[in-house]
């Protein structure tokens, strides 16, 4: 028996809609430990990592006997979950050897208790090792300015130079019609911690991206006040959401490289 | 000229 009961269901909701552009069917793995998906785009450019800790406090209740894989098509997901109201309790419920994954939705008061169950695929997909490594650069932001960052320069351009220094961080597009650049200084006056702008900077790092991804990836601001961008020459760079009370979603975007 | 590489050359198969 898997059941995960989730006080927020605009967590959920919010988690869904963020992937399912890009990541059309997903498993997610469970086991008494918690919940995890990781799943590549179509063009396995990009890739998802989602960590849902069932020993913080996000969940009321978790229990998982044995460990699960629920093969779920994220469009069909998000559908379900638009049947929640975003203060209703969202249960999550499957057998040990599953068919189905059942959604309850209680509403705050209790007044309202609705029931969906969706049929589980068989998603042949390869998990990945994703090393835990250390990054020559880490970034952290405002994740709304993230976003804004990345749908201005979307405009101009296909791939976005991210050049990080010990001055700051330095966002560059170059198109066959203009060019633009937005530099973020490292912030040490602002009050709120959610508005720092910090650069824990080993080694500098210049490297391309598409911006295509990077705005997807955008789609989850709403999860975060802050993001991390992670990053390393020729490696892929980590942009992170941390999940209040529940874990993170990490995504990870290989570079455009000079060949 | 920049090219796109697939996120698979730097992970391997858990």
């Amino acid at each position: 028996m898997f059941e995960a009961k989730m006080l927020q269901s605009s967590v959920l909701k919010k988690i869904i809609e963020s992937l399912k552009d890009l990541f059309a069917d997903a498993n997610f793995d469970c086991s008494s430990s918690g919940i995890t998906l990781q799943d590549m785009d179509s063009s396995h450019v990009a890739l998802c990592y989602l960590k849902l800790r069932s020993d913080e406090e996000g969940f009321e209740d978790y229990r998982c006997d044995r460990n699960i894989t629920l093969g779920v098509n994220l469009g069909l997901m998000s559908k379900i979950l638009k049947c929640a109201g975003n203060d209703d309790v969202v249960t999550l419920r499957a057998e040990d050897e599953p068919n189905i994954l059942t959604f309850i939705f209680d509403s705050k008061n209790s007044e309202r208790v609705s029931k969906y169950d969706i049929k589980l695929m068989e998603i042949d997909s390869e998990l990945l090792g994703i090393p835990d490594t250390d990054y020559s650069c880490v970034v952290k932001m405002p994740s709304h300015e993230f976003q804004r960052i990345c749908s201005n320069l979307s405009q101009l351009g296909d791939s976005v130079t991210i050049d990080c220094h010990k001055e700051g961080v330095d966002f560059k597009v170059a198109g066959e019609q203009g060019s633009g650049a937005i530099k973020l200084k490292q912030t040490t006056s602002v009050d709120k911690e959610e508005d720092q702008v910090t650069v824990q900077l080993n080694e500098p790092v210049t490297q391309s991206f598409a911006l295509k991804f990077l705005c997807a990836f955008t789609k989850a601001t709403s999860l975060s006040d802050t993001v991390n961008l992670s990053l390393t020459q020729d490696t892929p760079v980590v942009v992170e959401y941390p999940i209040a009370q529940h874990g993170y979603l990490r995504f990870y975007l290989a570079p455009k490289i000079e060949e | 000229k920049k090219k796109q590489v697939s996120i698979s050359r730097f992970f391997t198969p858990a």
